[in-house]
Order: structure tokens, then sequence, then C-alpha cells
């Protein structure tokens, strides 16, 4: 076992969550005095760390702060929104441990959902939210400690941790049996073969990174690297699907289509609003072509591309008759984001190394499917034929707000142009005719002849 | 042979044309289905996006 300075086992962190890709990757965790046992859901995309705080007919239980006697109310409330859901909650501080992680008890700041919408969905297994990502993301304000940058101090970690899931294959939204590990403060051996690739964090608030070229069965899909970047391209967990850019989408979808044996596919499939189902003894894989993605290496000269094969993106669901078995398409479209979710990270060991700002992909020995791995990376490569950076430089973190505060800044200024123009002007020009204006010998003019 | 097999419940027509394998076996065509209980039909349904 890979220890960090003799003090972190990572192997008693080997296999500590529970879940699958539909439905999200779990920890199990105790809050409070006396502990309260509650399956904590790893979300790489988002920062607060939040628990349901009271009673939901979608979660089987919840933290009853009442009951704990180290729980400590900051009385701030908050709401976070997610792609999908919201919840609101109030902060607040308990002591939390971990039986399958970090040996210790460490204050971190909890926030307890009282509302919810559309967050806790039904027949989930989880019962909070452990955000991964950056504080500047953290909710009512990047002051809010996360709870990976409490452990970093309290535990005196390294500042690095890692996720392997193991879902490739099984049934999305299945029974929740598959697992996968988070091993918090480093790295372990005996999750990943052969070599970590490493790309730069461009921006430390997602695990944002750089996508060069997206290839399907080995044809580059010739798009400007700007829309695989649109916005954002980030790693998150806390995302099923493997997102892209709508365009990005069109292009992917069109040559799975041309390149697949598959001719007039319905659109329903690619929507997600039909599933394809096949004879029980059949498996449909075979039909449709790797994906590439390549990402900037270290150094930045050269590229690394990690390769999900069909059975990562042809997922199988439960839904199947008798005779049937069925897939959906664990590809979507996205307005805001290219998101490497679970569809992409199901098959590999990814580490996220905040220490020296970089995402690293190894390949992962659960990542098979009937004993054939289903993922691939390889490098190096030239980017010779990509531009220097494929990330626009100003980054619009809420490109719709930015919008409305520009227009209300010209609104604002245009009034404040009409305003001071009017002071300029000399009184003459200011003055109002009226009926009274009218030359008589009460008029200016024929007083002034008079004097 | 979709409504034979899987009830009324999920009837759709299908635009799926044989195709061809490299060997020269026809492909199987699929049966498209409506995921059950996702009246929203979108891609979304059934999946995280946090």
């Amino acid at each position: 076992a890979a220890e960090s300075g003799g003090a972190v086992n990572f192997v008693a962190m080997v296999d500590n969550l529970q879940g699958d890709s539909g439905r999200g990757y779990y920890l199990e965790m105790l809050l409070g005095t006396p502990p309260q046992k509650l399956n904590i859901l790893v979300d790489t995309g988002s920062s607060n760390f939040a628990v349901a705080g009271a009673p939901n007919a979608d979660v089987a239980s919840y933290f009853d702060t009442k009951k704990s006697s180290t729980y400590w109310s900051l009385g701030t409330e908050v709401t976070v929104k997610y792609t999908q859901g919201s919840w609101t909650g109030t902060l607040g501080t308990d002591v939390i441990t971990m039986p399958k992680g970090i040996n210790g008890t460490y204050t971190i700041n909890i926030a307890t959902i009282f509302q919810s919408d559309n967050f806790f969905l039904k027949g989930v297994k989880w019962h909070g939210i452990l955000g991964l990502a950056y504080s500047v993301l953290a909710k009512p304000s990047s002051s809010v400690e996360t709870f990976f940058d409490s452990l970093v101090s309290q535990a005196k970690i390294p500042n690095i941790f890692s996720l392997q899931m193991c879902g490739a294959g099984l049934p999305v939204s299945g029974s929740g049996t598959s697992g996968g590990s988070l091993i918090l403060g480093g790295i372990e051996p005996s999750l990943y073969e052969g070599e970590v690739w490493y790309t730069p964090i461009k921006e430390e608030w997602y695990y944002q990174v750089e996508i060069l070229k997206l290839e399907v069965a080995g044809q580059n899909l010739n798009l400007d690297c700007r829309e695989y970047n649109k916005e954002k391209a980030i790693v998150d967990s806390g995302t099923t699907l493997l997102r892209l850019p709508e365009k990005v989408f069109s292009a992917v979808v069109d040559a799975i289509v041309r390149t697949s044996l598959i001719q007039e596919f319905s659109p329903g499939f690619w929507i997600g609003a039909q599933l394809a189902c096949w004879g029980i003894m059949e498996e449909p894989w075979a039909m449709f072509p790797k994906i590439s993605i390549y990402l900037r290496d270290e150094n930045s000269s050269s590229s690394f591309r990690i390769t999900i094969l069909p059975q990562l993106y042809i997922q199988p669901v439960l839904e199947t008759d008798q005779n049937l078995k069925c897939y959906r398409f664990g590809i979507s479209s996205s307005t805001n984001a290219l998101v490497l979710g679970a569809t992409v990270m199901e098959g590999f060991y990814v580490i996220f190394d905040r220490a020296q700002k970089k995402v690293g992909f190894a390949l992962s020995p659960c990542a098979e499917v009937g004993g054939f791995p289903v993922s691939e990376i390889e490098g190096p490569f030239t980017t010779a034929d990509v531009a220097s950076n494929c990330v626009s430089t100003i980054s619009f973190h809420e490109p719709i707000l930015w919008i409305v505060s520009y227009a209300l800044m010209s609104f604002c200024g245009l009034v404040l142009l009409f305003l001071i123009i009017l002071l300029l002007l000399p009184p003459r020009f200011r003055h109002h005719y009226t009926e009274n204006d009218i030359v008589n010998d009460e008029s200016s003019l024929v007083r002034h002849r008079w004097k | 042979v979709a409504s034979g097999r899987c009830g009324a419940r999920f009837v759709f027509p299908l635009r799926v044309s044989p195709a061809v394998a490299p060997n020269g076996s026809l492909v199987p065509t699929p049966v498209l289905l409506k995921p059950a209980g996702r009246a929203g039909a979108s891609q979304e349904a059934g999946s995280l996006a946090l």
C-alpha cells in the first residue's frame, strides 16, 4: 500500500464507495455526537458539504442536529443550485468520522438541508453531498471552508485525492451495488495500471481542463478546439453522462451514425427519449465506434488521449423485457459546459492533484466488461495541429449575469450622458415654449426693447 | 415484432434498416422503446447532473 509519510493507510479506503453512474457514488460517514450514519454522494463538481436535515419523502434518513451535542449552528441560510435541482439549508459545524477513510474525527462545515427541489431523486441511497471542488464555488461565499480543505489542514494529509468508479457495463440506476474508491490524501497504486497522464487544471474552481480534440472511430471531428472548451470543460463525478456543447454533440452523433453499422437510427435514441433494445443474447457494442478525447499534457506542446469504448457510452438499463436487453445513450448535449461525467470517469482512475494543480488519468483495472478493457489511454501526441490555447482567457463564469449586467451598465451610462447634456445646455435651449411664449407686450423681447 | 414482444405500452415505429457487418452478416436491428416512468423524455432523466 502507498503510504503518505506513514500516516495514511490508503488500503483501508479501497472499495469505500457504493453506487452507480445513474445515481452517483457515495461514501459512508458518521456525523455528530453520538454518531449518525449517513451516505454521502461524492461530487467533484461542487464545493458544499450538505446533508438532509429534515425528513424527506425521497430520503431514508437524515441528520438530526438536535440529537448531536457537538453541532453548532452558524445561523446562516444557504441555497445551492445545481444543473439539476437545488436545496436550501442552514450552515453549521459538527464533527465527522469516516469508517473507511482517514482515521480520526474532524470538525467541518455542514449545511443541513430543510428544503430541496429535484435534488434527492426517488430511490437514491445517499442522504447528502460532499462537494470536492474548490472553495471559490462554495455557497454562500468562498469563505466557507470546504470539507477537503478542512481535512487537509486538520489531518495534515497531502492536498490530493483520487477516485475510481467501478460501474462500467453494469446497469445504470441499478441496485446500487457497484463499488468504487475515494482515496483521500494520495494515490493507491493497486487502483491503476500503466502510466498516469496529467493535464493541468486551467482554473481552480471546478476541475477545469483543456480539451484539444475529439475523435470518433479515429476520425477527427475537426471543430475549432475552443468549441470543446466553450465556457468550461470539467471533470465531474456528480454528473452521470458525458455532456457535450450542442455543436460538439451534433458532430459526435453525426460521426457515430456515419461510422456505426446501424443506419437511420431513430433520433429519439440520441436525445434519450428512447432506449434501444436487442435480443437478450445479442450485444450491440460491436456496432458502435470508440470515442477519443485529447487533453493537453503537462508539457503544453504535447497531448494525450483517453478513449472510451461503446461499453461505456451505450449503457445497459434495468428495464428489460422478457426477451430484450435495453440500452441508453450515455452522452447528452449541454448549453454551458463539456462535462467528463461518470460515463468517462468509470473508464479511469482519476487523480485530483490540487497541490500541483493537475488532474491525472490512468487505466482502471475495474473498467472492463466481459473480461475486456473498455477504456484506453495513449500519448504523447504533438499539439502542432491545435491552437496554443483552446480556453478563452476571459472566463465568463455566469454568462447570462454578465450580459444582464453589461446591458444595465449601458442603459445607466446612456441616462447619465443624457442628464449631463441637459446640464451643459445653455438655459435658453432648455426653455419650453408654451402658449405664454407668444410675442406680446409681456414677452421678454418687448420688455427688453422698452428698456 | 416490437408490439408482439413488448406489449402496447412500448409500441414505437421502427426506422431502422438492416445493416451489413464487415463479415457480411446482417447486423441485428434494435427495437426502440420509451423508457418507463420518464414522462419528460429527457436525457437527464434517471441521471445525475449536479
